[in-house]
């Protein structure tokens, strides 16, 4: 699905350069349950915001599904993301002003699927992650761990190929990240979604196939410390 | 310095009444170090936003430093707080628009310090929670672990004799985790600064003196996992 070589990123803060990402190699297949783990400012949400076609490398090359990415231009860049991947940011980014299930639903209507519909399969979503009761709440109204649920919804609600998830437990009590992991499960077993997550957990981590960690910018594999 | 007796909170959404909080009795002196976990959604939040003085109780009573709260009108908190409180906001709540430094020096300008002397005592805080680095750097060019030791670093840098931390080490990675860990310790120890913590994590919730859960809206006092 993915396939990343020597991929680099850097910044510039005024005259100061930083390389966050040095050459970055990594192979995202269909089926896949990968975490990675590494230090907080490693560059992992970095790397994941390329994986998800938001962003483009300083360096290296990466291709999806074949295609090399810098040969696609920013519309084609977005049609494959909304058609593939679906994407839980860290700080969320639920849009304020719509409830919860309006914010799930918005995917599906990109895709020109009726406002009606929509709602319905969102409200479904939400209750699978035990959102069930607060659907008209928007996020303001909505606890932190909520507000990842509701982001989580969002991410799965167009059956991607591929789920990028960004530490989609942190918020949330052991008991309910444990249901969140288990959802996660069933989609990756059941649906063949392939499954990135980004995660400080090292009990995530144990529920992973393949698990890698960011250290000076560049992934090194790590033993599955449990294989499935 | 805090006591709550009775504290209760309801919410309208539309035509629906939710209690969250149902009755907290609770009691913070100098020099406590408490944990209080519970479900997402549980609370907790709306309770620190409370014991901060950002809200107020639709029941029950308050007191602060020996003062009923309903007694206090708007500038009174917002002095209470800006001299003895210190806040950690689980979605940090940074200024965008300014670096690092100035928004960790923003709380010491509001009590009249220049605005020199006041980055100088705000870079020295950012070091201790390993942010030197990045101190020139706007939020958007931090990553979620470095806003959050931001936002820490915030909360601190006034000396409060309170400090109220919502899931403070929910973006960091185990490591980092425990040096904000030890910080506050250190802190408590020797400055006498009061912590309560709302935490997900067991390993932050041993590392307290007392432990607490917020259960159907209600506070229990639960056995400290480790006498310190
Ligand atoms: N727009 C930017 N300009 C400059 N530096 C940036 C920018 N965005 C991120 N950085 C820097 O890049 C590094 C990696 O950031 P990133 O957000 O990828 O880290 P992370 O591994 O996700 O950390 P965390 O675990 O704290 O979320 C950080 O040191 C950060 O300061
Ligand atoms: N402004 C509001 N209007 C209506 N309901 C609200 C509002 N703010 C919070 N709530 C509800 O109050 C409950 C408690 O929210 P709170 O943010 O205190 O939870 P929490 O324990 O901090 O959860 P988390 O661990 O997910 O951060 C939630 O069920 C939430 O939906
Ligand atoms: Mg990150
Ligand atoms: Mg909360």
């Amino acid at each position: 699905l993915l396939s990343l070589s020597g991929v680099g990123k850097r910044y510039a803060v005024g005259p100061v350069q930083t390389q966050v990402l040095k050459g970055v190699d990594l192979d995202v297949k269909a089926g896949d349950l990968l975490s990675i783990m590494g230090e907080s400012g490693s560059g992992k949400s970095t790397l994941l915001n390329i994986m998800g076609l938001l962003d483009r490398p300083t360096e290296g090359a990466m291709r999806v599904a074949g295609r090399d990415v810098s040969a696609m231009n920013d519309d084609e860049l977005s049609d494959t993301r909304n058609l593939s991947i679906g994407f839980v940011f860290q700080a969320f980014r639920l849009l304020p002003r719509m409830t919860a299930s309006e914010n799930v639903a918005l995917p599906l209507t990109y895709r020109g699927i009726d406002r009606m519909q929509a709602l319905e399969r969102a409200q479904a979503m939400l209750k699978k992650v035990a959102m069930g009761e607060r659907v008209d709440h928007r996020p303001d109204q909505l606890s932190g761990g909520q507000q990842q649920r509701v982001a989580i919804a969002r991410a799965l609600v167009t059956s991607p190929a591929l789920l990028l998830a960004d530490e989609p437990t942190g918020a949330l009590d052991p008991n309910t990240g444990r249901e969140i992991m288990q959802l996660f499960h069933e989609l990756n077993a059941v649906e063949g979604i392939a499954v990135v997550i980004i995660t400080h957990d090292r009990e995530v981590a144990r529920q992973c196939v393949h698990n890698a960690e960011l250290v000076e910018g560049r992934i090194t594999r790590t033993a599955a410390p449990t294989a499935v």
